[in-house]
C-alpha cells in the first residue's frame, strides 16, 4: 500500500524533524518580521498541511486563491541527512487577507505529488481510481502516527479538502480562516 | 509493498527533479573551485546512490571511511514544490583520498532512512526480517524506473552494498575508486 509508505515516510522524514523546532522559528521570525507580530494567533502557530482528496497539488498557492500571498519564508532549518551535509529544510508563511490579515504557515503534503504522478505514470501499476483511496488512506495512517507523537502535539493541522472546493476561488482564505 | 512506494518517490519527487541538473551544476562547481576541477574523471560527473542492504545509514560520510572527506556543497537547485516557495535541493562534493585524490558527489538513498526507522517503530507494521527483503524491492524498482528514464541517462550510478563491507574501514573510497 503506497500511501502507508508516503505517510511514514512524511513523519519520519520531515514533520518528525521539523515541527519540534517550528515554535521557535516562527518567533525568530515575527521578531525579525514587525509587521507579522501581530498577524498570528495561538492556535495559528503550526504548519497547516493540506491535503486535497483529489491530489491536485498546485506549486503556487496564491494561484488557488488570490486573497492568499506569499509572504516569506521562516528561517531555514539546516541538519545533515544521509551523507547529505545541512540539508535545508524551510516553510513558507502566506499572509491570507480574508476580512483581516492573518498570516500563517502553509503547505500541500509533498508525498501527494508522488500519487499524482504514479497514477499518471503507466509502469507505476497505480491508476486514478486507486488515487482517491490512497489519499484518504495517507491522511488517515498521518493522522494515526502523529496523534501518537508526543513532540509533534499541537505543532500541525491536517486539512482534508474535498472537491466541492474546485469552484470556489477563495476557498483557501477561508480553510485558514476557519482554522 | 512499501519499497516499491518509496523507490516511486524516491525518482518522482527527487532524482527526476535534481538529476537532469547535475552536469551543470558540476561544471559551475568546478569553474568555481580549481583545485577540484582536474579531479573529476568523465564517469564520475553523476549522482553515486549509496543503497546499503542492512540500511544502516550514517548522517555523516566521513564517519563511514576516514579517507572520504566532506569537501563542498555543489550549488543549490531551488524549486516551488507544493507551496514551498523555493524549497532548497543540494548535494554533497566528496573528495576520496584512495591512492590519488577523487571528487565525487556521493549520498545514500534517503528512503532507507524511512525503512530504517518503520522498522523500529511498533506501529508501522514493518519489522527488521521484512527490512532487507523491502530494500532489494527498493533497489530493483528504482534500478528499472531510472533504467526507462531517458531525461536521467548517465547521470548515476546505484551502489548496492551488502554486509560484507561492514568490517572494512576503507570500503567507501574503494567503492568510490571502483566505480
Ligand atoms: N537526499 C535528498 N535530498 C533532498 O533534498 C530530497 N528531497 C526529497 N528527497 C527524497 O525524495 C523522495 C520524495 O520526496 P518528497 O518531497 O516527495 O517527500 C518528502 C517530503 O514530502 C517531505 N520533505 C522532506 N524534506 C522536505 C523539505 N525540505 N521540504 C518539504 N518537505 C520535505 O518528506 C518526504 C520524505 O523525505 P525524505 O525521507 O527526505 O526523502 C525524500 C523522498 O524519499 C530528498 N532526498
Amino acid at each position: 500500500n503506497v500511501a502507508h509508505g508516503l505517510a511514514w515516510s512524511f513523519y519520519l522524514g520531515y514533520l518528525q524533524l521539523v515541527l519540534p523546532r517550528l515554535e521557535e522559528a516562527i518567533s525568530a521570525f515575527c521578531a525579525s518580521h514587525q509587521s507579522s507580530a501581530s498577524l498570528w494567533s495561538r492556535g495559528s502557530k503550526r504548519l497547516f498541511i493540506l491535503i486535497p482528496i483529489n491530489a491536485n497539488i498546485s506549486h503556487k498557492l496564491e494561484n488557488e486563491d488570490e486573497r492568499v500571498h506569499f509572504y516569506d519564508s521562516l528561517p531555514n532549518s539546516q541538519l545533515d541527512r544521509g551523507g547529505v551535509r545541512g540539508r535545508v529544510y524551510k516553510h513558507s508563511v502566506y499572509r491570507s487577507l480574508e476580512d483581516q490579515a492573518h498570516d500563517c504557515v502553509l503547505e500541500y503534503a509533498t508525498p501527494l505529488l508522488t500519487l499524482h504522478s504514479m497514477s499518471q505514470d503507466r509502469s507505476a501499476a497505480f491508476g486514478e481510481p486507486q488515487r482517491r483511496e490512497q489519499v484518504l488512506l495517507f491522511y488517515r495512517t498521518l493522522r494515526d502516527i502523529l496523534e501518537r507523537s508526543l513532540e509533534c502535539r499541537n505543532r500541525y493541522t491536517l486539512i482534508l479538502l474535498n472537491d466541492e472546493h474546485e469552484g470556489d476561488p477563495h476557498y483557501l482564505s477561508k480553510c485558514i480562516l476557519r482554522h
